[in-house]
Order: C-alpha cells, then structure tokens, then sequence
C-alpha cells in the first residue's frame, strides 16, 4: 500500500 | 486581555460540557443542540464517564469515535503496538490475537487517537445505524483531523441495525479468528458515501496488484485470505477476486501463514510505499 495509508490512522466513528 | 477573555470564555465552554449525560455525540447533538466538533463526555449504561471526540458536521452529524487502529511499526509482527490483531506474536495456538475487536477492553486517548490505537466504551455501549471513517496522517492533533484526513466516508444506510448495533456485536456473528472459514466467508460489504476522495483515490491507496482485487465504493468487515488468516476491515474496498486481503485489509486475528501477523498485516509485502507489487 502507499505510504501515505500506512502512516495515517484509521479513525472508526458511529452514528 | 481582549484574547485573554476570549480563551477563558472558550474554556469556560468547553467545561460546560461536562454537565451533559448522553451515550453518543448524536445523542448530545440532538439534545443540547451542540453543532461544534471536538471532545465531550459520555457515559455508558452502566454509569461509566468517558471522553470522546464527536464530528457534529458531516452529513449532518452525531458521529461518536470509538477506536482507531494506528500503526507503530510498520515492520513489527504481532508485537506490542500491535493490539488490533496480536500483541503476543504470530501464534497459531491464539487465533483470536488480543480478541479487541470483540471484547470490553478498552485503551488510548481520544487525542492521541493519531498517535497510539483507541478504543473507547462506545465501541460496545452505542447501539448504532452508521459508521464513517477517517484516514488521518499519524500524529496530526485533534483540530486538524478533519482537513487532514486522506480519506473520509460513511455509511448511510443504517446497516448496523441488522448486527446488533456496533461493530462488538457484528463481529459476534462474524469473528476475527484463524481459520474461522474460507475467502468466501467473508463479511458483509456495504456501499459508501464519500465525504473527501473518491472511488479513484481509494483505489491509488493500494498496491498494483491489489486494484485487480477489489472494487473501491465499499467497507468491507471480516475478510478471510487464502490462507485462513482473518481481517476485520478492508477500508473503502470490497475483495472480489484473489483472496490475497492481507495486503489491503486491517486487523486480524493472531495468527498468518507464514508471517504476516499485524495490524496493517502484509501492507509492506514488497517496495514499501513505492506503488509496486503487492504494497
């Protein structure tokens, strides 16, 4: 994968 | 003094936030009438207080953070850091790993949800609809997130109703585990809304090979590759073909043949970020 989605989180929110 | 005053004011109300009882951003939302991204407090059935981020903007808002899976070493496998698979290596005797996304345990900070893994009360406490997701550069403080974001979408069609509520029950029905099934076990996908980026920058994400893959516009919840591992999200995608989801899917169980135990499990397969191959 890039690196620019390695280095990011993934942040999960709910509604 | 005139900023002085001003900082002391917003201070002042941010601190007024703690009077609110609610179980989710939305519920605050819709009670206080509170419109402004940021923390707040919630609290879960049981009385618990916690503090969590809630986007009041997108689509309308109400949206509650309730985990992010950050990756600390791009190169550790299974270890510390690494609590959204397996913490205790790559193990075929653990084919839950840490089991986070189907247990209470909670971990992390709200405003160090960029910098380290979150889990939050909410992740179990919220009965929800929607879910929307945020890929946040690492490190970005809390202010930013949202013009930082590389890519930010959700849900709209209230698929979470049919698994109980929030992803702790979802994953009820499908675990996060070894050899659980096959690549055609898979999860349910269901389709997106994007709030920045499209189907073409989710694809761009990912390797060459992986594109042939999987088909952008979908969050996708336990894959299963041809090896039995299983994963919990593929963000943005959904697998079509191939099985090989352990190069663009997140989270796992404890355990990949041969060795590709992790969080981000086999992002790094080959050329690191150089848009070869499998990475």
């Amino acid at each position: 994968a890039s690196k620019e989605m390695t280095e990011a989180a993934v942040l999960l929110f709910y509604r | 003094k005139k900023k002085l005053i001003t900082n002391f004011e917003h201070l002042e109300r941010l601190s007024n936030r703690s009077r609110y009882v609610a179980r989710s951003c939305k519920e605050i939302r819709d009670r206080y009438n509170e419109q402004e991204d940021g923390l707040y407090y919630l609290t879960t059935a049981n009385g618990m207080v916690y503090q969590t981020f809630c986007d009041m903007t997108t689509a309308g808002g109400g949206w509650t953070l309730v985990a992010s899976v950050h990756e600390n070493s791009i190169n550790g496998r299974c270890t510390v850091g690494d609590r959204w698979s397996s913490q205790q290596g790559n193990n075929l005797n653990l084919p839950d790993g840490d089991g986070n996304w189907s247990n209470r345990n909670t971990f992390g900070t709200a405003e160090g949800a960029t910098s380290d893994d979150f889990k939050n009360p909410g992740y179990y406490d919220i009965k929800a609809e929607d879910m929307s997701v945020w890929h946040v550069p690492n490190n970005f403080p809390l202010d930013h997130w949202n013009l930082a974001a590389i890519l930010r979408y959700h849900t709209n069609n209230r698929f979470l109703r049919l698994y109980g509520g929030n992803l702790f029950q979802l994953f009820k029905h499908y675990p996060v585990r070894y050899n659980i099934g096959s690549c055609s076990n898979r999860g349910p996908a269901v389709p997106i809304v994007y709030d920045h980026g499209d189907r073409e920058t989710t694809r761009m994400f990912y390797g060459l090979k992986p594109r042939k893959e999987f088909e952008p516009g979908f969050i996708t919840f336990r894959a299963i590759n041809n090896e039995r591992a299983a994963m919990a999200i593929c963000s943005g995608v959904k697998p079509i073909a191939g099985c090989n989801t352990e190069h663009y899917c997140i989270g796992g169980g404890g355990y990949f043949y041969p060795d590709q135990c992790g969080d981000f499990p086999s992002f790094d397969y080959d050329s690191l970020g150089m848009g070869q191959g499998w990475s």
